[in-house]
């Protein structure tokens, strides 16, 4: 599903500081893959989500995504791909703050052309199915911190996607809480093969997953087995 | 240093609906404790921390902070004494976009009237303290989103006040880089005698402090010893 070859960033400062971040990512991830990737804060989690989700384009390498070189993509073709293979968790939730709940969940369905009407229907289910079916009206400064991330959860899961990229998803919930989540992508990656990327600092979710990588300034020093034992 | 009596907390949504959080917690904290406060998520936790941090007035209830009734306070003392006596660290970290790490974190200091230079002095010496000296000219979407939680916390420190208040200040850290932030706070604590209260799911952090709160659906249901062995 994923490839990933020779994937640098650098980004550069206002100061026109070059901060090289990522330096020569290799990656393949197959269709149905449950990955889990850890890393201490810095060392380029984020960026790399970002440039997999389509949402940033690398400084060199080359990235492909279910047989497409996304490089080559044009900006509709790239919106369309993360509308309908991509559901993305981000690290800071990035709900709307003026749409209900509700409506940040329905949103990728309206984007994709679905009915009003039927993309509520859908978002309010996905909202239920998550345990937040009763805050569905709410604004996101009107929910915890646990639930605004939950949704960001519920947002992500609507359109049903091929690949789920979740930045600490469970950074903000508690530990029963964070499983029931985990339990929802083990679910979806078992039964449906979804294929799901979640980076996460917490050893414990990590070790819910089927492969582990370490990404330690900006380079992978570990790619293997989840659990150790 | 905190008496808190009686503290009920209702919402009103949009609808009309009348959302009853916090339903009588008592809580009485002495200078210098440092205390976790654990609870599932939508339990109530930020919600106490904004009304400790006198961001928030209780639907009922009396708060006594050093010795003052925090309802009879007009809103310009109430000001005063959220930057000179309390440090907030915030779930969602609330960092001003569009000022650099440096400035958000001098804030408080340029509030109470400290000169710019000053304060720019004194919030340079924060960040490096939490190792984030080289990232003082970056603006917050510049930041990993582990380094906008320290900046979050430096600002909370930078007035070294009385009392920290830290609502899940380690949610987006390594375990590496969380116990050295604890490190810091069990430091102040020890050293300076600041009280810290520290809102977090993680049993890990929680078994730092000296006392633990459990909340759960708005009432305090444990409050004794954090560690237990
Ligand atoms: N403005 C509001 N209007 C209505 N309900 C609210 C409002 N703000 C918070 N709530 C509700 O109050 C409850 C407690 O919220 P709070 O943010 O205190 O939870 P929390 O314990 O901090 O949770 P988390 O661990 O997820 O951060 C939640 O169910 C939330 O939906
Ligand atoms: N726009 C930018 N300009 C300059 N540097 C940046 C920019 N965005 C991110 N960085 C830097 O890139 C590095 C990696 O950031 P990234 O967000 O990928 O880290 P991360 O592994 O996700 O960390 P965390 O666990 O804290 O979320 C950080 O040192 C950060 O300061
Ligand atoms: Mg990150
Ligand atoms: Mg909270």
């Amino acid at each position: 599903l994923i490839d990933v070859a020779g994937i640098t960033k650098d980004y550069v400062t206002p100061g026109g500081v070059d901060v090289p971040v990522l330096h020569g990512i290799d990656l393949a991830i197959r269709r149905g893959e449950f990955v889990a990737i850890m890393g201490q804060s810095g060392s380029g989690k984020s960026t790399l989500m970002n440039i997999l989700g389509c949402l940033d384009s690398p400084t060199a390498g080359r990235y492909v995504l279910t047989g497409n070189d996304v490089s080559a993509l044009r900006d509709g073709q790239l919106a369309a791909v993360r509308n309908k293979t991509i559901g993305f968790v981000f690290q800071g939730f990035n709900l709307l703050k003026r749409m209900t709940a509700l409506d940040n969940v329905a949103l990728p369905l309206a984007y994709a052309g679905v009915s009003k009407r039927e993309a509520r229907r859908r978002a309010r289910a996905q909202l239920e199915r998550i345990g937040l079916g009763e805050f569905a009206g709410r604004l996101p400064n009107q929910l915890s911190g646990g639930q605004q991330q939950r949704v960001a959860i519920a947002r992500a899961l609507v359109m049903e996607p091929a690949l789920v990229l979740a930045d600490e998803p469970t950074g903000n919930l508690d530990t029963q809480t964070s499983n029931e989540i985990i339990d929802i992508f083990v679910k979806l990656n078992r039964e449906q093969h979804m294929t799901v990327i979640l980076v996460t600092h917490e050893p414990d979710i990590a070790a819910r997953a089927d492969r582990l990588v370490r990404l330690k300034d900006g380079v992978i020093t570990y790619d293997g087995p989840a659990a150790t034992g």
